[in-house]
């Protein structure tokens, strides 16, 4: 799987999200990829978001939805909503990571796996990659 | 003028340094280096963030490194079916495309789902007719399957059939969900994603 979230000069904020699903997938199964508010979710006031993982588990735990609320309902920095909602996939069994962008421009990417691929480009010059 | 920027991921997985010679991960590290380049230069130019967002993940689609696009994992039947959204945050609009098979870049179908059409979601044939109306061109589903993702497939049919053991993926109620394999022969390492 493979995302992206975004924020433009206008303070504009977009996600997306593509992917082949699982190995093996059968009976026409669907991950969270392309499920608005699980794994990808974008709103101006809050925050862009794209997941990658167990599927199943980001489904049912709402990740890029339950991300923007927290922020928007109870005020929490993106870091903070982000790590929230990824220990709620974790308590249900899922793996899998999140990248996010606020309206201010700070960045996440959190998960709960041995590696993740992922990487920043911010326009204050940083600019970041790693893998694990 | 507001800061800009972007953050990328090619997917997670239980994979440690060990498991990627300095090679690959010299690669992975050049094609995320050129996703995040490519969805910048947008940005930088005065570009929508929704447009960075379609091309840093054509990059990645591109790349038979990761599991989207070109490169992506098989189903049980041995092809490759793609699913891909886009959601833009200022007029909370979305589009979404699940079960594609013959389309090169499924983030674009999925933001001409969002712009080009009354729905949100378009699944399997009909999301490809949407596309063949809008003069997409279909490649055909060999262009996404590699040597690799054909063995990983081969590799979890058999893990399949012999009953799945340690290498079949339980959900919280132990219910096997699924069988998956990443991108080397240890079948401890799952794919997540």
């Amino acid at each position: 799987t493979v995302g992206c979230a975004a924020l433009d000069k206008r303070g504009n904020l977009a996600a997306g999200t593509s992917t082949g699903g699982m190995t093996n997938k059968k009976f026409g199964r669907v991950g969270d990829s392309p499920i608005i508010g699980a794994g990808t979710y974008a709103n101006n006031r809050t925050c862009a978001l794209s997941a990658t993982g167990h599927g199943e588990y980001f489904i049912r735990a709402v990740v890029g939805h339950d991300v923007s609320a927290r922020m928007e309902y109870q005020g929490m920095p993106l870091e903070k909503a982000a790590a929230a909602t990824l220990t709620n996939v974790s308590a249900l069994g899922g793996k899998g990571g999140v990248i996010a962008i606020d309206h201010d421009g700070k960045v996440t990417m959190q998960f709960n796996t041995p590696g993740m691929f992922r990487g920043f480009r911010l326009s204050t010059g940083e600019k970041k990659v790693a893998m694990f | 003028m507001h800061s800009y920027g972007l953050v990328i991921h090619a997917g997670a997985a239980a994979i440690l340094r060990k498991d990627l010679s300095p090679e690959l991960q010299a690669e992975h590290q050049a094609k995320l280096s050129e996703a995040l380049d490519a969805g910048y230069a947008v940005l930088d130019s005065g570009g929508e963030a929704i447009d960075a967002v379609v091309a840093a993940i054509r990059v990645l689609e591109d790349s038979p490194l990761y599991n989207a696009g070109k490169g992506a994992v098989l189903n049980a039947g041995g092809v490759c079916e793609l699913d891909a959204s886009i959601m833009d945050g200022k007029a909370q609009a979305a589009g979404a495309v699940a079960g594609l098979q013959h389309i090169k870049n499924p983030i674009t179908l999925a933001r001409d789902v969002m712009q080009k059409s009354a729905h949100v979601m378009l699944a399997g044939e009909g999301a490809e007719k949407f596309a063949r109306e809008l003069g997409y061109e279909l490649v055909p589903n060999e262009y996404f399957q590699t040597p690799l993702r054909k063995k990983q497939l081969e590799k979890a049919k058999e893990i399949e059939a012999a009953g799945g053991g340690h290498t079949a993926i339980r959900d919280a109620e132990g219910r096997i969900s699924f069988v998956t394999i990443d991108d080397h022969a240890d079948p401890e390492r799952h794919k997540w994603g």
